[in-house]
């Protein structure tokens, strides 16, 4: 699975996931990608892209979730994030978020993630695993 | 306040042992795909823009579980999927089951601009793209030899799995990471 989310300088949002799905999966299964609010959501708190295995990342509603917790409970684009991949079982699941403030977050429980980042204010990172 | 991107090329089991054969070139991809969202944000496109630009790289990477990289059903066909949403008026588009689309994010987000519908799948989805004249191709193109060799692992192991995940050798113990995550996934 491949995605990207982006926040202008005005903070407007939006995000967007693809993927060739489960290697071996059954003809006609569908993932989390395509399902709003599971692999894929943005509004007007924080755009979202998941990845990792799409049975539990719908189960979770992961994407959602995250803006939910920004918008119900205001955690931050960092916390919110944090919250949900952590309570997914380990090795499922992975996300890459911004925020209308320009917040960014990749966290990630399984052993890696092939992410990249950058902000207006010159952070930027690459990566795959967690020691980076 | 300013702008930020964030893009991903999958995650799981990816293993520590990674050869340098295969981590340059993904590393390199993502560092080309950054570069490109970042000067789209510059250049002050709209971030529904930005993050299809970004997106459709990343689908004509072989190197990601994507478009011409996806991985293969257990018929060894690929059906792809992809889904777009902007943030401020919570329109989105998504598609499934596609087998010929090159870039399946273009589709969804026609899907979101020139229908009243959000998502459509397989032969609906395959006919508006011909309908809408986006670039298709035979789906022989999207099948590489690294996600033929995929399938064949995983039917031996006979496991339905993310793109990386390590294959199970006889003589060697699998680099597992139990106890640090489960190594099904790939």
């Amino acid at each position: 699975t491949v995605g990207c989310v982006a926040v202008d300088g005005s903070g407007n949002l939006a995000a967007a996931t693809s993927t060739g799905g489960l290697v071996n999966k059954m003809v006609g299964r569908i993932g989390d990608t395509p399902v709003i609010g599971a692999g894929t959501y943005a509004n007007s708190f924080c755009a979202v892209s998941a990845t990792g295995k799409g049975e539990s990342i719908i189960r979770a509603t992961i994407a959602r979730d995250v803006a939910a917790l920004m918008e119900y409970k205001g955690l931050s684009l960092r916390e919110a994030a944090a919250y949900v991949v952590n309570n997914v079982p380990r090795g499922n699941v992975g996300l890459v978020a911004v925020s209308a403030k320009g917040e960014v977050t990749m966290p990630f429980n399984t052993r890696g993630m092939f992410r990249a980042c950058a902000t207006e204010d010159g952070y930027s990172e690459i990566g795959i695993w967690p020691s980076e | 306040m300013g702008w930020s991107i964030a893009l991903h090329g999958g995650a799981g089991d990816i293993p520590y042992s990674l050869p340098p054969e295969r981590r340059a070139p993904r590393e390199a991809a993502l560092r080309q795909c950054l570069a490109i969202g970042v000067a789209a944000l510059k250049a002050s496109r709209p971030p529904l823009d930005v993050v299809e630009l970004v997106v459709r790289e990343l689908e004509n990477c072989p190197h990601f579980n994507a478009g011409k990289g996806s991985v293969l059903t257990t018929d060894g066909t690929v059906e792809m999927e992809a889904c777009i949403m902007d943030g401020n008026t919570q329109k989105c588009g998504a598609v499934s089951g596609l087998s010929t689309v090159v870039n399946a994010i273009s589709l969804a987000r026609l899907v979101m601009e020139k229908t009243p519908h959000i998502y459509l799948a397989f032969d609906g989805a395959e006919a508006f793209a011909r309908e809408q004249g986006v670039e298709t191709v035979d789906a022989n193109h999207f099948i590489t030899p690294e996600n033929v060799e995929r399938l064949k692992q995983a039917k031996e192991a006979n496991r339905v799995q993310i793109d990386y995940t390590q294959p199970v050798k006889e003589d060697k113990p699998q680099e597992t990471s139990s106890g640090k995550g489960d190594s099904q996934i790939g």
